[in-house]
């Protein structure tokens, strides 16, 4: 049990500091077995914090994202289902991310519940869930400029 | 393998049967809030054998169950059905003939469950059975739960210690 | 002591079900006081899920929204600070947040951290961060279409 | 009463001297993830008198100094200043008199801080004691920090009890 664990950590760090490299364009990340469990060392390109602390919200998310990944990755499966993980990122980050999963999609099939408009980009099929009756779910297949409607509908 | 098609029925706020088909790379998910977007992940988290209510955001398990609107009143039972293309083989074991393989859970307002694959009648563990060594399940890190990413960088090394020893 | 909690919770529980009735456009709130703590409860309108642990990440957001500003009117300071809080927020609901705002800063003066294009179009006023050159932070003043290319800026 | 400038010198990634102008109304704060909008906030709470390091993301007060990048040295000391119009009064006590009132906030790399109100040293104290009656402070709820809303509500019934005594 302890070797397995250490073929899995070795594996997941090496995935992690992948992914965390695509990313962010750059930077150092790791994952360190410590004593009192396993600590992450994150620093964005060109920055020198190495307190995960004092990473941004929208900065931590991506982290988070590269931490997820390295762990599916132990056992990928061939599906992958994620719930908005890209709800903090900003325009250049959700391209990254969204260039990360179109590659990993060569082997992953991907169901992403999104916000975000880059995201939607990347994937092949949209899935609209409306409520238009309170309190009832419905599923209509859109394309992405109806999905731009379904998004602002209810306004004003 | 890969995910062809969910059926959703009586599940949260799936009040009437509703099918989502899949394509074998990247599909999105999209809607307002509140609309049932995360109703569906929990959908698939739930027929893959999810047993825990919390995880599911519910108290007790049959708050799964469409529990009615102004509108509408609450059903008696839910259903929530998966279906792979296996043509490749990667379901071994007993279903590795079959090129289709669908996976069944309907719920009463009890809360006993009944789980079925490929229409014949199955209990919880067969369907754990089915998709163990696929990475498939519903804890594994196929499925990535709204919020969960963030937590797990925030909890501390003892949290991600577990996970990973969990995982491995 | 006793007498100013009561007096402080009937403020805030009457400030957050009215609230929560703009941002929800209808719906039903209350806080209960309890002896266990102060337990929420809140119900989108033509919804009738009494658990908030059902209400979807942009439902309780929208709570949460209507809870921290119903807290700030027992003590209204001239000024707010609110850091991203309209992060998971879908536009039609980000379009009920900028309009209690802008109804709000009628006594308050606001500061908002925000990605959210619509909530952009509420402030006077941008102050478009910047990081050109990595870890060394910049602000200038700037209008709604120089603050969408900020945004788009270090993409591709 | 309301908030025309902050000054920022040395501050997390606030490396160059910023100043920042605002409306008596709505002011957003816009750009990329990790550009320094929250430690905009952060130093608005740091100034008022924030002595906790956590509550700003950091391990140990000096930690809020600028820490140097590839390309460039830690700094050795930072401040923050604040300029308020207190034109109607709202500011009462021994600044009553006072149209315009900053305060500010220094500290060096031992972690000492030294504060200023209109240029005249002061204590900590004296800067909480400006703003009492106000409703501003580090700890109170007119700045809200990135996630705080969200916590509010998922935390539960005993912790919004204790928000909601201290706010009383
Ligand atoms: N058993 C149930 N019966 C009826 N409605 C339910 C039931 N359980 C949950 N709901 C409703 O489902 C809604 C939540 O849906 P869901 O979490 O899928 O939203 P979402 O699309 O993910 O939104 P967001 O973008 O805000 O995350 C809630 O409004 C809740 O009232
Ligand atoms: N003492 C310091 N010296 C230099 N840089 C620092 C210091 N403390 C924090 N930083 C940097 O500040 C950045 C975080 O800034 P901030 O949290 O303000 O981002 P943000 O604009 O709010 O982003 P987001 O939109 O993702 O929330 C981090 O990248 C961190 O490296
Ligand atoms: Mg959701
Ligand atoms: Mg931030």
């Amino acid at each position: 049990a302890r070797r397995r664990f250490d073929v899995a950590f070795a594996r997941i760090r090496q995935e992690f500091t992948a992914k965390f490299r695509l990313l962010f364009d750059g930077g150092e990340a790791d994952l360190v077995h410590q004593e009192n469990g396993v600590r992450i060392e994150a620093v964005p390109p060109g920055k020198n914090t190495r307190a995960l602390s004092l990473l941004s919200g929208g900065e931590k998310s991506l982290v988070a994202i590269a931490l997820v990944l390295a762990i599916f990755e132990l056992n990928p499966a061939p599906l992958c289902v994620m719930d908005e993980v890209d709800a903090a990122l900003d325009e250049s980050n959700s391209l990254n991310f969204s260039r990360l999963i179109v590659e990993m999609s060569r082997q992953v099939q991907f169901v992403l519940v999104t916000h975000n408009k880059v995201v939607m980009e990347a994937a092949e099929l949209l899935h609209g869930v409306t409520m238009r009756e309170p309190g009832v779910s419905r599923v209509v297949g859109i394309n992405l400029q109806q999905a731009d409607e379904l998004l602002q509908q209810q306004s004003g | 393998m890969n995910l062809r098609e969910i059926k959703i029925a009586g599940f949260k706020s799936f009040m009437t049967p509703t099918s989502l088909q899949f394509t074998p790379q990247v599909s999105a998910v999209v809607g307002p809030n509140g609309c049932g977007k995360s109703n569906v992940v929990e959908a698939i988290r739930w027929v893959l054998g999810e047993s825990s209510a919390k995880a599911l955001r519910a108290a007790r398990g049959p708050d799964v169950i469409f529990s009615g609107t102004d509108a509408h009143k609450p059903m008696g039972q839910c259903s929530v059905e998966l279906v792979f293309d296996n043509s490749d083989g990667t379901i071994g074991g007993g279903y590795a003939a079959y090129s289709e393989i669908s996976v069944r859970r309907q719920m009463t307002s009890d809360g006993a469950s009944v789980y079925a694959i490929n229409s014949r009648t199955a209990r919880r563990r067969d369907v754990q059975k089915v998709f163990r060594g696929t990475g498939l399940g519903a804890r594994s890190y196929s499925i990535i739960e709204q919020g969960l990413a963030a937590q797990l960088v925030t909890a501390g090394p003892e949290s991600l210690l577990e996970q990973i020893e969990e995982a491995a």
